[in-house]
């Protein structure tokens, strides 16, 4: 794969902390699993897309990412 | 909407709350009175009813705080999160925390974050709902800046909360406490009943007007306009939509399209070459394309060439044909070159010279088919600009399949 670049890589933890504040991600420790965490975080991104009405791809893109960055309500949007 | 899992509700109608410190960027009583706002907005649309408590446990204990604060939601200094609060229930159950590191205000700007709206959702989490996903709905996670003149909740909060509540009895019974200074009142001197000043007194809350019928035949408007092929009929802070997209005539607030905007516009018109709406209110105007308001707004009137001798307009009709925007102010109108963006000279003219059969004020106008429609009161009247005829006079909610 590509080497992120660094302010890509920035938004991948913000964007982790994001999901794992609001959207109940739980990001599996194990490096071994590195490959389900990515599928894992791309379901989370799709949920936070849905619920916003974006375009749902569950990629990082720009719109998810000012979404993401906007002032909010510290309280979850999906809860388990 | 939604409720948080298993829909914890409080098990009475009364619920206290307790002011515990306050923000330095607000004065203790603008605190107060944006708190004590937020509390009626929730209590005039449920059985509800709020007491302010000045020492003890109260259900909701509301407190500023930053960084770690004694529970697992650390905040995360300016912007961000703003604030959190807990659904109801004991203990920490209805608390609300407000990040202190955010700078409060109780103004409707853009700088800072207006506390009577954030309160207000934060109440509505300490009462038991979660978020909507309803862009414009108070309970909409992210922050929004909006006007909090005569702020009415969405019909989705209004909604979810009736939906753990129940609507209001017959006689809404509020207790607005009047901003007083707060004192912490040490248990040593806290009374053990509120002494007679503290008596709250009974206000009814500021009911807002409730929408007129579809079908009343006295219906005035305050501004008409197309929009992508809509018409959209304002009057006041409701919106009535009408499409051809859809049969019915849908129904909806200003704030549910733009929450940033007031209710009340004065005029409305759409370029629809430009997939621009107008919309004016007093001496300022705002540009909208489709949900989104266009930055640099408002603007003032002055803007476009009017005198400073003029302080609002009645209406405004855009003719795709000519190009040309009319502005009816008075008895007399403007023509505004939308190529050009300029006022064309030799006006101000008289309505009735140029428009036939349009002897009076003009409320609202739009154009629809090549015909101009121009409402005054209950009655709007069919042109044909070209002709220079009137064809026909009607009620002015005639669009409304009535």
């Amino acid at each position: 794969f590509p080497a992120l670049r660094e302010n890509e890589n920035e938004d991948m933890q913000f964007a982790k902390k994001y999901l794992k504040n609001f959207y109940d991600f739980k990001e599996e420790k194990n490096s071994l699993f590195k490959a389900k965490n990515l599928n894992h975080m791309a379901d989370k991104i799709r949920e936070m897309q849905s619920f916003f009405g974006l375009e749902v791809t569950g990629e990082l893109n720009h719109k998810t990412m000012d979404m993401m960055k906007q002032a909010r309500c510290g309280i979850p949007d999906i809860r388990s | 909407y939604s409720t948080f899992p298993r829909s914890p509700t409080w098990k009475k109608e009364d619920v206290t709350y307790r002011i515990l410190n306050y923000t330095p960027d607000m004065a203790q009583a603008d605190v107060e009175e944006a708190i004590a706002k937020a509390f009626q907005l929730w209590s005039s649309v449920t059985p509800l009813r709020f007491t302010r408590l000045y020492s003890g446990q109260a259900d909701i204990m509301i407190s500023f705080s930053s960084g770690f604060h004694g529970d697992f939601y650390s905040f995360d200094g300016p912007g961000g999160t703003l604030a959190h609060a807990y659904p109801p229930g004991s203990e920490i159950g209805g608390d609300a925390h407000f990040d202190e590191d955010e700078n409060w205000t109780k103004f409707s700007t853009y700088i800072g974050y207006n506390l009577f709206l954030v309160a207000a959702h934060e109440l509505g989490h300490s009462l038991g709902l979660g978020h909507s996903n309803v862009f414009g709905a108070l309970m909409y996670p992210i922050y929004t800046a909006r006007d909090t003149r005569d702020f009415q909740l969405h019909q989705d909060d209004i909604d979810g909360i009736q939906a753990l509540y129940g609507s209001p009895r017959e006689s809404p019974p509020t207790k607005a406490f009047p901003p007083q200074e707060p004192t912490e009142i040490t248990p040593a001197e806290a009374p053990t009943e509120m002494s007679p000043r503290e008596k709250p007194t009974e206000t009814t809350p500021s009911k807002p007007p409730s929408r007129p019928e579809d079908c009343d035949p006295r219906l005035t408007f305050d501004a008409i306009t197309t929009l992508r092929g809509e018409t959209l009929f304002f009057k006041g802070s409701y919106v009535w939509r009408k499409s051809p997209y859809f049969s019915e005539i849908e129904h909806d607030t200003i704030s549910s399209f733009w929450p940033s905007l007031i209710a009340g516009f004065d005029a409305a018109y759409e370029v629809d070459k430009k997939d621009r709406v107008l919309f004016f209110k007093d001496d300022q105007y705002w540009a909208v394309s489709g949900y989104n308001i266009e930055t640099g707004f408002p603007k003032s009137i002055q803007n476009l060439g009017f005198p400073t001798s003029v302080r609002k307009i009645d209406a405004a009709v855009h003719d795709q044909n000519t190009k040309r925007t009319y502005f009816f102010v008075g008895n007399k109108y403007w023509s505004f070159n939308e190529n050009t963006q300029s006022m064309e000279r030799g006006y101000p003219r008289k309505i009735s010279t140029d428009f036939q059969g349009i002897g009076h004020t003009v409320d609202a106008a739009f154009q629809k088919n090549g015909y101009f429609y121009f409402f005054h009161g209950s009655n709007q009247y069919e042109v044909d600009i070209k002709k220079q005829k009137l064809i026909r006079i009607m009620k002015s909610n005639s669009w409304f399949n009535c």
